[in-house]
Parts: structure tokens; C-alpha cells; sequence
């Protein structure tokens, strides 16, 4: 059964999409077979790798009845890298979609689906503590929050946090948070960074590994890939994943 | 009856909050009566603004039946601008604050006695297409939709453009796009604002005023306030939004 780590986050913009898709592409390059599976409506994973074709079958599809979990898993040129996109889902219907991933019987059969295909499950979700978070954190295994480190951001992060520790005590004992993970980090002596980690110090607090603010990660997002699929002279910043993905593997055996 | 603008997006984190606190006050500091009223669960509005205080009651109050329009009106330091924010809503309780603002009537309601307060509301909302954007934007006269000047921000903001004319057509004719709004440009020759004026051009086109990606916008919202706040050095900044501000007016003219 797979192991099912979430990205999630309240606040908009601190990376959610670029982390998991980034750390999908490091798992599966270490021969993990990895699913990289996007539960945002926003759905910018398909997007932004299925630009120049139709867009692919995905999530939406699956909870309407019109395609099976096989039909919804599109192989990448990693090959233990397999995508589940949201699929086609107009942007007048996300209430819809938002109500059936409330309900969580379909959700969870989806997970339970794709768990046996994989050994990992990477899971881009909205930010907001709405439905589709709830709904993903009640069935997922592990969750990483990244966030800014900036003064405001702070309270934003103890908000999910708070969320995170209801949903443990009232639906998913089996859920453990990994820790809270620094986005876009722009000074290394960053005095924010001292207070995340005076605040949430200890296990599930703040990873060591931090991810700098750099253009590359932009730049990757502007043609629509992962870093790792941009080759070799990026090696720095995606050295940066590997050390994530290692320290994401101790905390997963400690917790 | 007041002008009802609403920031909206799908994309998170692109400036919602922070060019709706600046441009309520840049119109409060013009004489008009205006109020800056926070629909976002997130509620980043009244934290900045009522940090050192017993959070302010608010929307959540008014929802449940807790607290009056008047109660919930906050006057600030700047004579003619007043504040409603989120007011108290536990991180777990946003699922519900969701589903009350999707059956609309109570929102309608707060809205309406809202108009008869002031001249203009700048609404603040949550990132995404979902029911809170989807019941504000039903109840909106105007709506501005911030974007960064970036590739794959074009597809998310075309996403929005299609619910808006769908609840134009569907459900609020009065509904008018004032335009799509550049921020954090970086490089004002960017080729993406191109793109962006070629898509988007004529009335409900792109702003001719552009928000650059400024440290001072962060380092106001790191302490918690709008640039406007900050005193006279911020002029240049400011006077952005005072252009920014005008604009609006000759849009809200034409429209
Ligand atoms: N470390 C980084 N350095 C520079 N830019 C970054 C970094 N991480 C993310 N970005 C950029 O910041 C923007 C927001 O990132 P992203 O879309 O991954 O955030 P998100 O949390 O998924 O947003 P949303 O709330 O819309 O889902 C994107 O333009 C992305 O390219
Ligand atoms: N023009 C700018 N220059 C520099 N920083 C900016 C600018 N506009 C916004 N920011 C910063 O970018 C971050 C995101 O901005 P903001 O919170 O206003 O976006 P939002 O759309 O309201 O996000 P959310 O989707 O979470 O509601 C904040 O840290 C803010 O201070
Ligand atoms: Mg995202
Ligand atoms: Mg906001």
C-alpha cells in the first residue's frame, strides 16, 4: 500500500504545486514508484504537462463514473513517474466537484485504488481549509505544509496546524504531519526562520532542508516542468530535492 | 447604494488582499466613505489590522446570528474607511462557513446592509473558483482579477473570465469586469504582459497601471499594514495606487 503524502497549505502561493511536482520527480528518479496526483480544481498538474495535447482523463472523470483508475494513470518520461491529473473540469463546475469530494466516499476510493499501483503518493491540493483539504487530509498518511518565511505566514501555519491535530483526533488517527517545510526563502539568516523554529520545534516541526527563493524553480513553472525534468545544470536546486526527499524518508521511518 | 469591487482569482497568492487593503484606503483617503469587507475564511485582513487586540467580531458573527451590521463596522485611523473583517472562525469550522455563504441569502443580506453604510465596498475573497468566490461574485457590481505577468498565470485567468461571464449570464447581469490587473511585475518589458494585453485587450482588458513587485507591499504586510499606513516616504508606491485608483473610477465611468 502506498504512502500517501499530501502538500497543503492555507495560504496561497507558497509552493504546493511546485514542491509536490518537484518532489514526485526526485522520489521517482530513486526508483520509488511514485504517483504524482493532482486534487486542486485549479488543476495545474495536467495543465502544465498536458499542454500541447487534449487534456488528460483524470480525477474528474474518475468521480463522474467515465474512466477507471487505469484509464486516469498517465505514464511520464520518468519511468516510475505516473501522473493523475484533475482532467476535464470546467471552471464553472469546481462547486460541483467540490461538494463530491466532500462527501469522501469517492476520494477515499480513489486513493484506495491507486495505493496499489505505487509505492507513493504525492497529493497537490487548493489551498484553504476547505472541503477538498479536509476531505484529502482525512484520507491521506502524511502531510507537509510549506510555507513563506514571513511574519503573517505564521498564523496562516498554525491554523492548518490546529486542522491537522482535529483531523487526527476526530477522523484519521493515521495521519501525521512531517513537519512545516520554508518555500522561497530569501536570506538563509532569515529571522523568521528562528521563530518557526522556536515555535514547532521538535518532530513535525520545521525541515531542516529549506527552499530558497531561485528563478529556476519559477523558470520551470513558466515552460510547465519540474525541475528535474530540466537536466543536468540544475543540479544545485535539485540536489536541494534529494536532501528533502531524505529527510522526508527519516521523519517517515521516526513517525 | 454602494459600488460592491471584488478582487477575485484563482490562483493563490497573487495580491487579493494586499491591492484590497491599499486601494480602500487610497479611496478612503480621497473623502469617500468606504468599507474593505474580508468574504475570506482566511481572514488575513482583520489579523493584520486587529493584531494586538481580541479578534474583532465580523462576517462569521453576522452569519450566525451573533452580531449586527453595526456591530461589525470598525471604524480605522482614516476618517472615511471602516473595516469588516472574517471575524471569529476557528480553522476547523471553515467548511461550514462555506456551505452558509453558498446558499447566498445571508451574504445578500450583510451585503445589502452594508450598501446603505458607505459609497464603495472593496471585497476581499479566498483564491479559487469555489462557492465563496462563486456566491461574492453573484453579488458583486464590479470585479478586478490580480494576476502575476507569468505563462501559466494566463490559463488560470482565463478560468476565472469564463465563471464570471457564466454568472453574468447565469445569475448577475450587473456583474461588469473591470479588468485584469498586473502584479508584482518585475520587468516592465516583460513579454507576458503582452500576451496579456493581446488576449485581453479593449474595456475589461488589462489595467494600464501596473503593481511592481515591490519589497515595500511585502514589508507593509509583514507588519500588517497598507502602504498607505506607512506615511509620506512611500510615495511612489502609493501614487501607484492613486493611478490605480483612477483608472478604476473612468472603468467604473465606462462601464
Ligand atoms: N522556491 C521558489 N523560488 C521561486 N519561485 C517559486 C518557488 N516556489 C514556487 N515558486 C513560484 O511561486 C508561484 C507559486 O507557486 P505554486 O503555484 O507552486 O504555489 P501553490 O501553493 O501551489 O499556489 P496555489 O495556492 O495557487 O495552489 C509560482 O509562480 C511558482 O513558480
Ligand atoms: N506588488 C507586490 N510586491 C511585493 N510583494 C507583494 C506584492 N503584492 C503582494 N505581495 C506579497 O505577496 C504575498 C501574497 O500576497 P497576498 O496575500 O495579498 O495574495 P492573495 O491573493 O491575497 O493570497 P491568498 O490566495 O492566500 O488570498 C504576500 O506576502 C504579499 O505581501
Ligand atoms: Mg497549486
Ligand atoms: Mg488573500
Amino acid at each position: 500500500m502506498a504512502k500517501r503524502i499530501v502538500l497543503a497549505s492555507q495560504k496561497g502561493g507558497v509552493g504546493k504545486t511546485t514542491i509536490a511536482l518537484n518532489l514526485a520527480v526526485v522520489f521517482a528518479e530513486k526508483g520509488r514508484s511514485t504517483i504524482l496526483l493532482d486534487l486542486d480544481p485549479q488543476g495545474a498538474v495536467g495543465l502544465a504537462l498536458a499542454r500541447d495535447e487534449a487534456e488528460w482523463m483524470g480525477v474528474a472523470e474518475y468521480l463522474m463514473n467515465k474512466a477507471t483508475i487505469d484509464e486516469i494513470l498517465h505514464q511520464t518520461k520518468i519511468p516510475s513517474l505516473t501522473i493523475v491529473a484533475r482532467g476535464g473540469l470546467d471552471a464553472r463546475d469546481v462547486c460541483e466537484y467540490e461538494k463530491v469530494m466532500q462527501s469522501q466516499g469517492l476520494l477515499k476510493q480513489l486513493l484506495d485504488g491507486l495505493s496499489r499501483k505505487a509505492d507513493y503518493i504525492i497529493i497537490d491540493t487548493p489551498s484553504g481549509l476547505g472541503m477538498v483539504t479536509r476531505a484529502t487530509l482525512a484520507t491521506a498518511n502524511y502531510v507537509i505544509v510549506p510555507m513563506q518565511a514571513e511574519h503573517l505566514a505564521l498564523r496562516s501555519t498554525s491554523q492548518i496546524l490546529r486542522v491537522i491535530e482535529h483531523v487526527r483526533e476526530q477522523e484519521n488517527p493515521d495521519l501525521e504531519l512531517l513537519g512545516i517545510l520554508p518555500n522561497m526563502v530569501e536570506l538563509s539568516k532569515d529571522p523568521a526562520l528562528n521563530v518557526m523554529n522556536t515555535l514547532w520545534s521538535g518532530f513535525g516541526g520545521v525541515f531542516d532542508t529549506i527552499i530558497p527563493r531561485a528563478e529556476v524553480f519559477a523558470a520551470a513553472s513558466q515552460i510547465g516542468l519540474p525541475i528535474g525534468f530540466l537536466g543536468g545544470k540544475l543540479s544545485f536546486e535539485a540536489r536541494r530535492f534529494e536532501q528533502l526527499a531524505s529527510e522526508i524518508d527519516s521523519r517517515i521511518e521516526a513517525a
